[in-house]
């Protein structure tokens, strides 16, 4: 799975995800990549988000609105949201994964309960990095 | 110029174990592309949607990542992609599943957003808006990489034989 979030100049939000699914899947089997508000979400509001992992789990989970959520209901911090629902939500029905994702302001975070997730980001004011591990 | 862009590959990375130096430095490099893919749009004042989609459509097009010409096999030896997109400003989306042909799955999401009512579209529908979008098509061939398809042979060996680990890297390509 694959995807990428977004904020431009204006402050606007976007999330996009794209997958093959998974290897030897029964024909017919869609994870959360396509769900939205699992695998892929956006509100200019609060945050937008593209997720990676066991889809069964993030779909069960919610994964995505349950992030944008926190994040409006409770007031949460981005980073505290995500981290929550992939670190403990997660681990707890034994799902793996991570996620990307961005808030209003730009601020990125890239938790995930597993080895390691491809990624990287870049910031207009130059900062740029990918990471595997 | 206050954008920002994060992209991911997937979770399913090789174990450090297996992470050779040359594979890593490959990963990095295509990792590096697609972020100025992305960027390119955003430096020249484009909206995040269109860098998520250029971002995306660049990640389809690099065969190292589990989607697009790198998408791993069903069991039945077919390839099922689903891609979605979605816009912050008004919750617009677009969501495809279950598709093969489309060159970019992505472009077709982001076409069942724009050219329909409609937000997730699956089979021979979501192809048909691609065909009239007049979206890139491509053949089987071109989907197919070696790696995913002994990643798929290896998997169904490991059933057969009932020792079917929870390894990440192959389940996820």
């Amino acid at each position: 799975t694959v995807g990428a979030v977004a904020r431009d100049a204006e402050g606007r939000l976007a999330a996009a995800t794209s997958t093959g699914g998974m290897t030897a899947k029964r024909a017919g089997r869609v994870g959360d990549s396509p769900v939205i508000g699992a695998g892929t979400f956006a509100d200019d509001g609060t945050c937008a988000i593209s997720a990676t992992g066991d889809g069964e789990a993030f779909l069960r989970l919610s994964v995505a609105h349950e992030i944008d959520a926190r994040m409006r209901l409770r007031g949460e911090s981005l980073r505290s949201a995500a981290e929550a629902v992939i670190g403990s939500d997660l681990e707890a029905i034994g799902g793996s994964g991570g996620l990307i994702a961005i808030d209003r302001d730009g601020a990125i975070v890239t938790p995930y309960n597993c080895e390691g997730m491809y990624r990287g980001w870049v910031l207009g004011s130059g900062e740029r990095e990918t990471a595997i591990y | 110029s206050g954008y920002s862009l994060a992209i991911h590959g997937g979770a399913g990375v090789l174990p450090r174990e297996r992470m050779t130096a040359e594979r890593e430095a490959a990963t990095h490099a295509a990792l590096g592309r697609v972020l100025s893919a992305g960027e390119a749009v955003l430096s020249g004042g484009g909206s995040a949607l269109d860098a998520v989609t250029e971002a995306v459509a660049a990640l389809e097009d690099e065969p190292l990542f589990n989607a697009g010409r790198g998408a791993v096999f069903t069991r039945d030896g077919k390839h099922e992609m689903d891609a979605a997109v979605m816009v912050g400003r008004d919750r617009s989306a677009g969501a495809v599943a279950g598709i093969c042909g489309p060159r970019n799955p992505v472009r077709l999401a982001r076409a069942v957003m724009e050219r329909t009512s409609h937000v997730l579209m699956i089979g021979e529908g979501a192809l048909g808006i691609a065909r009239d979008a007049g979206l890139a098509f491509e053949d089987d061939a071109y989907f197919f990489t070696q790696e995913r398809w002994d990643s798929l042979q290896e998997t169904l060996r490991m059933e057969q034989s009932g020792e079917l680990d929870d390894d990440p890297a192959r389940r996820h390509g």
